[in-house]
């Protein structure tokens, strides 16, 4: 359903470029549950950005269920950012003048999704935050903006989750509830990748992901008993 | 060197309460290496503004170098802000249109700090950034605006260091540099407190304040061999 092929990603700053992504080879199948670990500023949010089709390739290819991704418009791509890809922000990006029950919202104005406010207060209550409803996000601390992100992320029941860190804020017990949550995704056949520095979360998972310096170096394939 | 008693901090949100602090009694010597921990949303960031000076008490009392905060000027505040406490951000809160090395020199800018551009290459050097020097935080990794957020809360040399998760988005490799050097500050002197839900970080502490709804619930003690 991914398809990376030579993938290049280079920004410019002044005049000098970094090479974020040099060249990744990425196949990811339907329904996998795949972890990418790597140091600080490895490329691994740039390259769940270029899967997310929140940025664009330098070079080099990227399939989205056999459509080259390059060739979409605008328009297709909103529409599959809004309703194939929930996507959950390393730094969350909550609109900060809405309450937590219209950020989960939101997602399902747009896909015109019915009943929105039903499934915004049971998403909201199963990351433990029905008492925050109301709240903005600067009423929130870290790890509960953290939660209101990943509900958000879920409202449109997209089929490709990608989560940029999801338990960095979160204390080990919420941290856990939330893996359950995703796994349970992965259970009923979501596509879920995992961007994590915790080795516990990435040991959740059935794949693991390792870049450096914007290259796939390593990945473990990981039997579960 | 840090006094609290009683000390209670409740948010209003409509009309609701929202008790984040309910009576916490507190006290850390000069030169203490203090790790907080606990859940999500039970009061650890609130708490640390509390120490910083960056939010006020509802009731209660607080003391820093024996004299009571509710008591000082703005100016007192904004000066003991800016030189006697290094508080690293949760959200890291850098400036947005600044460079990493605009935003290391700015509270030297304000203390008046001589060869500030010299002590901020130093520290930048040192989180490994020296290659982002002319980025902006839009134009970093997540782990590297968080110890773009540790070089800066070092700038001016100040005696009390207030982490709040300063590994949370950094790989174990880069973590571990990061709190080799809060310990390198504490044995240097310097008081340290950190909050964090990482068990490895709070080990190397010499002591565990554990939070839950607002309140202490536990104190471990650490013997280091
Ligand atoms: N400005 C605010 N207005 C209203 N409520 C707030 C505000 N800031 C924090 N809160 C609430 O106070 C409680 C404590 O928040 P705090 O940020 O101290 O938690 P925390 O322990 O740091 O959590 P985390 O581990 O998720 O960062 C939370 O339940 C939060 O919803
Ligand atoms: N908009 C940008 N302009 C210039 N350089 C950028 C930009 N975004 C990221 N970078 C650089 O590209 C590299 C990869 O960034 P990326 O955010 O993908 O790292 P990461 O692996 O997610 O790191 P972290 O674990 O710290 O979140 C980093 O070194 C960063 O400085
Ligand atoms: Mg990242
Ligand atoms: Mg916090």
């Amino acid at each position: 359903v991914i398809e990376l092929e030579k993938a290049v990603k280079t920004y410019r700053v002044e005049d000098v470029e970094v090479r974020a992504m040099r060249g990744i080879n990425l196949t990811v199948e339907e329904g996998e549950y795949v972890s990418i670990m790597g140091p600080s500023g490895s490329g691994k949010s740039t390259l769940l950005n270029i899967i997310g089709c929140l940025d664009t390739l330098t070079s080099g290819t990227y399939r989205l269920d056999d459509e080259e991704v390059a060739n979409l418009s605008e328009n297709d791509l909103a529409r599959i950012r809004n309703r194939k890809i929930g996507f959950v922000f390393q730094s969350f990006n909550l609109i900060p003048r809405a309450t937590v029950l219209r950020n989960v919202e939101i997602p399902m104005i747009y896909s015109g999704k019915p009943n929105r406010r039903e499934v915004a207060k049971d998403l909201v209550r199963f990351v433990g935050l029905e008492k925050r409803l109301l709240h903005t996000p600067n009423q929130l601390s870290g790890g509960e903006q953290q939660r209101v992100a990943i509900a958000r992320a879920l409202a449109n029941d997209p089929a490709i989750i990608l989560a940029d860190e999801p338990t960095g804020s979160i204390d080990s017990a919420t941290g856990e509830k939330i893996m359950a949550l995703l796994t349970t995704l992965h259970e009923q056949g979501n596509t879920v990748i995992v961007v994590t520095h915790d080795e516990y979360v990435a040991g959740m998972t059935n794949r693991i992901i390792r870049i450096r310096d914007g290259k796939i170096i390593r990945e473990d394939w990981i039997v579960h008993f």
